[in-house]
């Protein structure tokens, strides 16, 4: 059996949020370490991985290893139906066909439960190999959010460079053309480790879509190597994290 | 002209 409860509906809220343009399905698996979630979009450019840790729970336990099979536009509607600062708890049985939500106000006094049916999805689920970053860079969220949505303007495609100078981001279409460059601060808001330097060209439309997930954390980083895909993590509080993956554009 | 690549190929099937 499962039981997991989040303190505030408001970071189940956000979690759905950063998930559900890129994914309608996928299959939430629930072990007594906690939640994990990884699928790619329809078009298998990118991938989104979810790792929530027991120990960002208000109450979690799970005895027996559950694997949920969301539909993420009806889950979106059930968390919208509740207050923020609701508390919700998740309840499953061991061969559950349905998810419980039951969410609390503050003072107890009001209390709603809803049913989700549950989904028999047949899913891939891919290896992560380990990888050693030539290029990590850390900055303010909402800074990564901005330059995602100015750069989707002028072309299909974003092409970001990283050099022991700073980060840059090129975008390159029939309007004109935007060349967006940040560098180190000393206030330490941007942070960039280079071991080499990288350029490497990826779909706006995705990053932006990863950007959905700026209001979980007010830092992300953004990892760069030749030839693997573009890693975007966003720190959820005590959680975990969520993680997208995007492949880059290569030469014909 | 660059081409998009599939996240699958990067990712082996577990």
């Amino acid at each position: 059996m499962l039981e997991a409860r989040f303190g505030e509906t408001l970071l189940l809220k956000k979690i759905v949020d950063a998930l559900k343009e890129i994914i309608s399905q996928s299959t939430l698996d629930c072990t007594e370490t906690g939640m994990q979630l990884q699928s790619m979009d329809n078009s298998h450019v990118s991938l989104v991985a979810l790792s929530l840790q027991t120990e960002g729970f208000e109450k979690y336990r799970c005895d027996r290893n559950v694997s949920l099979g969301l539909d993420l536009k009806s889950l979106a509607k059930v968390v919208k139906s509740a207050s923020g600062d609701d508390a919700v708890t998740l309840t499953a049985a061991d061969k559950a066909d349905k998810l419980l939500l039951s969410f609390e106000s503050d003072n107890k006094s009001r209390t709603a439960d809803y049913e989700l049916k549950l989904l028999n999805l047949d899913q891939d689920h891919l290896g992560i190999p380990e990888t050693n970053y030539a290029c990590i860079v850390q900055m303010p969220s909402s800074e990564f959010a901005r330059i995602c949505r100015d750069m989707s303007m002028f072309s299909e495609s974003v092409v970001i460079s990283c050099t022991k100078q700073g980060i840059k981001f090129s975008a390159n279409g029939d309007m004109g053309s935007a060349n967006i460059k940040l560098s180190d601060t000393s206030k330490g808001d941007i942070t960039i480790d280079v071991d080499e330097p990288i350029t490497q060209s990826f779909a706006g439309r995705y990053l932006n879509t990863f950007t959905r997930a700026t209001p979980l954390s007010d830092r992300v980083k953004i990892c760069l190597a030749p030839d693997v895909p573009l890693l975007v993590e966003y720190p959820i509080e005590d959680y975990g994290y969520i993680r997208y993956y995007l492949a880059p554009k290569v030469d014909e | 002209n660059r081409t998009q690549t599939s996240i699958a190929s990067y990712f082996k099937k577990e």
